[in-house]
């Protein structure tokens, strides 16, 4: 039942896949029960935002965006001499496009409110990447970010220092304390054999990734493989599939409309959109509950290729599609029944030491158990994300693959083998870490295997130190089952339709920086302004004095030191008199050219009459009155005359 | 930045470090965070360029704007790492490099 007039709409097959039935994010049902995203705001973080292009400008958000690249408060993208800055316009409408205007495309949460942080534009250092972590933290709900470290299958990188903290900041501080969402894409790789575990956003426990998948559910050529991915969505293929319909920008040679957005960077935003709609039905959702609704409603498919497994918990994942398709039917069901009652907890196991570095390739197995003893403490049950923390050297790093087993049984490929990655300084205390073994016990013998796969005669590595932390909740294997089926209940969509709600608590008030800031153009102008008007009103004061002091001389100083001006026929003459009378006299300058038509000052009628007026109102007509403060008036005769 | 200046437009392709200063005792921790701040980055030969985003105790501090000289700008690294690396105040500082992000 869900119609619009937007031209392309009819292509935008990832919403409503005509040709393929059932290949899209399955949102039209949806959007009919009124869940749009209202109320929620999604910025995204990239190279700016076209907000005044049709299709972005009714649910623009200026106040949950900025510009860290100018440094403004305005996100509008600079065209560039590649015609290259029409990326974050295009997320942007994915997430947000209205729909009805008889433009372009439609958005997955095309009711929410969409922002722009502009930071990809310029150089880009770890402080200004930890700034629009947290920018307008309360008032951006999600935060959309489809770029990260080269996918040249030879990086290694991720956020520094700053950037971790501002993620960490985000998820405890952000969003009235249920935590921003941050949403990454999984990276574009494929073809050089990248792997997003050698990604840090993708790698993140506080990070939602996000793969791509094409229209017929498989991994594009483009596409990367990491353990550390939570769910897929679609985005374009080869040439011969069809891409992501979008808003795009309308500078250079943009028309404001493209049918060729792909990669992984047009898998994440929809992601982002698909979560809007959750917060909408449930804006109390945290970072986490976010995290687990996406575990629990993501859904496998049939692709050998992908090589599934099910772990302890009754999860499906793959190395290629996280635990599955996103579905936004789904997802939103669950956020709609979902209480938030898990306590998060961490649990770190310190592990080697330099004195007992060990070569890689006689040390593959290193087998740390963890004992319910030594879960006491932290509470941990049930795992969610498994992080290990790897300082290793090897004169090619490309060579190692690096592989946990869970207490279960479960592998993760932590550290795919990169054919392109000859770094000879090995890892620096890098983290990888995966959520295959989600919802399983934390509890057992965990194994780190390494292996030296290169072509070397002398295997050279060596592994210096390692650190196993795990996260998860204090939830029983009992409690995920429970929850899995109470999930699994609202499927039908009777909690959408009957107005159910669950209480939502109301969250934190947590002062935010005052982010705006005075540009150099703006503080130049107002400087300008206030010289100007301190030069005029200097003028004013010379120009109002000097005829006093000729209506005082005129008038032999029978008046003291105040004059009236009116009194002056050579002010009036001079045209002066219209501007002195409002600061002196009490008479319009209508009235005083009226009623005043003597110019000898000693006998104006005037003057007594206010005086006398003990109890006085402003009239109408006495324009000085009006404007100053009655006390004012009510002061001694000297004071009413000037 | 919360300052009234970025960096790029402080110290258009200068030197600059994150820093994170100890958290101070007592009320008016924010006020005696920023007269440190602003303290440490004169006698680092620095200039403040405010607190980092919404990361607490975390401050900018940018080479100065004017013109320099390779020579300069080795001469002001050293000074400013000897003062940041010495001061019992600092729990944590970095020099900022660019870093290389790709949209995808």
């Amino acid at each position: 039942s869900v119609h619009f007039n937007d031209p392309k709409y009819p292509q935008q097959w990832h919403l409503n896949n005509r040709r393929s039935p059932g290949r899209d994010i399955n949102v039209t049902g949806v959007w009919e029960r009124n869940v749009t995203g209202r109320g929620v705001t999604v910025v995204v973080v990239d190279d700016g935002v076209e907000h005044t292009s049709q299709d972005i400008a009714p649910n623009y958000s200026p106040e949950g965006s900025y510009d860290l690249n100018s440094n403004d408060p305005d996100p509008m993208p600079h065209p560039d001499v590649e015609n290259d800055n029409h990326h974050g316009t295009r997320c942007a409408g994915e997430i947000a496009a209205v729909p009805n205007n008889s433009f372009c495309a439609v958005g997955v949460a095309y009711g929410s409110r969409i922002a722009g942080i502009r930071v990809l534009d310029g150089p880009l250092t770890d402080s200004m990447e930890a700034v629009a972590f947290n920018k307008h933290y309360q008032i951006n709900d999600i935060y959309s970010c489809s770029w990260g470290p080269d996918d040249d299958g030879k990086t290694v990188d991720g956020p520094h220092h700053l950037g971790k903290a501002a993620l960490q900041h985000g998820v405890m501080a952000g969003r009235q304390g249920f935590g921003s969402i941050f949403v990454v894409a999984s990276g574009n790789g494929g073809q050089h054999n990248d792997n997003c575990n050698y990604d840090g956003y993708a790698n993140s426990i506080y990070t939602v990734t996000i793969g791509a998948v094409d229209e017929e559910g498989r991994m594009p050529f483009y596409a990367e493989e990491c353990a550390s991915m939570l769910a897929v969505t679609f985005s374009g293929g080869d040439k011969m599939l069809r891409s992501i319909v979008t808003t795009d920008w309308d500078l250079q040679k943009g028309t404001g409309c493209t049918e060729g957005h792909t990669g992984t960077s047009a898998a994440a935003p929809l992601a982002a959109g698909m979560i809007a709609l959750m917060l909408q039905v449930r804006p109390c959702l945290t970072w986490r509950d976010v995290q687990h609704i996406i575990v629990f409603t993501a859904t496998q498919y049939e692709d050998r290729r992908a090589d599934w497994v099910t772990n302890e918990a009754g999860f499906s994942h793959s190395h290629q599609h996280g635990f599955g398709l996103l579905n936004a039917w789904r997802l939103v069901n669950a956020a709609k029944v979902n209480r938030h009652s898990r306590v998060w907890a961490a649990y770190v196991e310190c592990l080697g030491e330099a004195a007992h570095a060990s070569t890689i390739a006689c040390c593959p197995a290193c087998l740390p158990t963890v004992s319910r003893t030594d879960l006491e403490l932290s509470g941990l049950k049930t795992l969610e994300h498994v992080a290990v923390t790897v300082f290793a050297t090897h004169p090619r790093r490309g060579s190692l693959e690096l592989k946990l087993f869970c207490p279960s049984g479960m592998m993760s490929l932590i550290g795919a083998p990169r054919s392109m990655d000859s770094d000879p300084n090995g890892f620096n205390d890098w983290t990888f870490s995966t959520v295959r073994c989600w919802g399983e016990s934390a509890r057992g013998t965990y194994r780190l295997v390494i292996r030296d796969i290169g072509d070397e005669p002398v295997p050279a590595g060596l592994l210096w130190r390692w650190q196993l932390t795990l996260f998860g909740s204090v939830w029983s294997a009992v409690d995920i089952r429970d929850r899995q089926r109470l999930l699994e209940r609202a499927m039908s969509g009777k909690y959408l339709q009957d107005g159910f709600s669950l209480p939502c608590p109301p969250g934190l008030k947590i002062p935010e920086e005052d982010g705006y800031t005075i540009t150099p153009n703006t503080l130049k102008t107002l400087v300008l302004v206030g010289c100007f008007t301190i030069f005029w009103t200097a003028y004013y004061m010379l120009e109002v004095c000097l005829s006093h002091q000729r209506v005082a001389s005129r008038a032999g100083g029978r008046h003291g030191a105040c004059p009236r001006p009116h009194c002056s026929r050579k002010a009036r003459e001079e045209g002066t008199e219209l501007e002195s009378v409002p600061l002196c006299a009490s008479k319009d300058p209508g009235e005083v050219e009226a009623e005043g038509g003597s110019p000898a000052a000693p006998s104006n009628p005037l003057v007594p009459d206010l005086l006398d007026q003990v109890h006085w109102s402003p009239p109408q007509h006495v324009k000085c009155a009006v404007d100053a403060p009655p006390q004012h008036l009510l002061q001694g005769k000297e004071q009413q005359m000037c | 930045l919360t300052g009234t200046e970025g960096p790029a437009a402080l110290s258009p392709g200068g030197l600059s470090w994150a820093v994170h200063l100890r958290s101070p005792e007592g009320e008016g921790k924010e006020e005696t965070l920023e007269q440190q701040a602003e303290a440490l980055a004169q006698a680092a030969g620095l200039v403040n360029a405010g607190r980092i985003g919404e990361l607490h105790g975390h401050y900018l501090f940018v080479q100065p704007a004017g013109p320099k000289q390779d020579q300069q700008g080795e001469a002001i690294r050293q000074q400013a790492e000897a003062v940041l690396a010495g001061h019992e105040a600092v729990h944590w500082h970095s020099e900022q490099r660019l870093l290389k992000r790709a949209k995808r």
